[in-house]
């Protein structure tokens, strides 16, 4: 009947009792807490309009709708319990898109680790799945992604620095590559979203951000491939795959050393590797 | 050299031609990823276990941990871990170790160099292996550490210290 909520010493993160989602985290250590709203929605792929026989396919990203539909309007949520090392909750939107969010001791990030698949296309509609994270943070159209994991640029909506833009696409026309983090601010509070692979990412509202998890296409694109982007996978219904996305929640300042850290991390990690019972030999 | 070289070439071709992101005919795809990457990737790993003990053991690597399934560790009732940290500084990682565990038993897990016992946590969930074992590594700089992994049956445990067997190198 209560909120479900998992915290360490420096994240809370608040999951609502009612839909099972993420609403509020608050970073302990600088005393932030906002609303943060994550829901799993998909876009149906566009198969041509009036406007433009352009179908959605593997080089070009255009929704038929700019309104997203949820993965699910009956999500479930569990906790794994009070633990030692790290908390857990689990959440299933539906039955193919799953999430944990974890929080471990003495790490000062929150990891998301989202499974989505195998993306059921029966009803003939292709799906362009997003996470979309949504706060009260006065971001006013502007927000940042990287380029190859180099130079973080700004991006505005609806906008491009060196031409005027007339805006036809006003989803596509706004993603931009993430190759390994988004985020948006204001004065004072910085969301950032870091990805363990690129991914299409954007801000279509004052406040929120989405990355583009996963796609299953039934149409086009006619960009030379002849072939829709609907990989079937080992068993024939489509592929499931699982990454993770690492939130960091704090002021502006302090958010680029940290950011840039676990940048690092994420790109570098460890490899792990196995010998027998008796260790081997390491020089 | 010989050995790197296959997913140096890989990871050319794939780079060049966009691999595996739908940018390419299915059956195109399946050869980047299945043959030309997995293959290069299965080089490198013996590069990496012949550099790392001289050749004198194979290192065992498993892919599918995020799925958590790896043959090795769920079908060893004692093994060693070895975690590489290829970045200039140290970092302390958790490790998700996929096991198979019973209510009877435990997981205990020592650092070789310090011989210091670890805290862990074995939870439970819907992979493949129906746990899994997590702690938390502290790795050096451009360097490894390693850790004696060992079910023991939960009562004996409390009875008697855990001793590495084998060598300890720092």
């Amino acid at each position: 009947s209560d909120d479900i909520t998992i915290s360490n010493e420096f994240y809370s993160v608040n999951f609502n009792r009612n839909s099972g989602l993420m609403d509020s985290i608050v970073n302990i250590e600088s005393g932030i807490k906002i609303p943060v709203h994550q829901d799993m929605l998909w876009y149906n792929g566009s198969m041509g309009n009036n406007a433009s026989k352009q179908q959605s396919g593997a080089y070009i990203f255009r929704p038929n709708s700019s309104t997203p539909f949820h993965c699910s309007n009956d999500g479930k949520v569990k906790l794994s319990g009070s633990n030692p090392l790290v908390q857990e909750v689990y959440q299933k939107f539906s039955d193919w898109a799953y999430q944990v969010v974890r929080l471990y001791k003495g790490i000062k990030h929150i990891e998301v680790e989202w499974t989505v698949g195998p993306i059921p296309v029966k009803d003939q509609w292709g799906k362009e799945v997003i996470s979309r994270y949504e706060t009260n943070i006065d971001s006013n159209g502007y927000f940042y992604t990287d380029a190859n994991g180099r130079e973080v640029l700004e991006r505005k909506k609806n906008y491009r620095p060196t031409w005027k833009l007339n805006q036809t696409e006003p989803v596509a026309g706004n993603y931009y590559p993430v190759n390994s983090r988004i985020y948006i601010r204001d004065a004072h509070v910085q969301l950032t979203v870091l990805t363990d692979r690129s991914q299409g990412g954007s801000s279509l509202s004052s406040g929120a951000l989405e990355l583009m998890v996963h796609r299953r296409l039934l149409g086009e694109d006619s960009k030379g491939v002849a072939e829709p982007l609907n990989e079937t996978g080992q068993f024939g219904d489509g592929l499931i795959t699982r990454g993770k996305h690492w939130l960091l929640l704090d002021t502006v300042t302090s958010s680029a050393k940290q950011h840039r850290l676990l940048g690092e991390e994420a790109f570098m990690s460890p490899l792990v590797m196995f010998g027998g019972a008796t260790p081997p030999a390491l020089v | 050299t010989s050995k790197s070289n296959v997913l140096r070439a890989a990871m050319g071709v794939a780079q060049h031609h966009d691999a595996v992101s739908g940018t390419s005919k299915q059956h195109v795809a399946n050869d980047y990823a299945k043959h030309k990457l997995k293959s290069g990737g299965r080089h490198c790993k013996d590069v990496i276990s012949s550099v790392i003990t001289e050749g004198s053991s194979n290192l065992t690597f498993c892919d599918y941990m995020n799925i958590t399934l790896c043959d090795f560790t769920q079908n060893s009732n004692r093994f060693t871990a070895v975690v590489y940290n290829p970045l200039a500084r140290a970092v302390s990682k958790y490790i998700r170790i996929p096991v198979d565990c019973t209510p009877s038993y435990i997981f205990v897990v020592i650092e070789l160099v310090t011989g210091a016992r670890l805290t862990t946590q074995v939870r439970r969930n819907r992979g493949n292996a129906n746990c899994e074992l997590v702690f938390l590594a502290k790795l050096p700089a451009l360097g490894y550490n390693s850790f004696s992994i060992e079910k023991y049956k939960s009562s004996a445990t409390n009875k008697r210290l855990f001793t590495p067997k084998g060598k300890v190198v720092n």
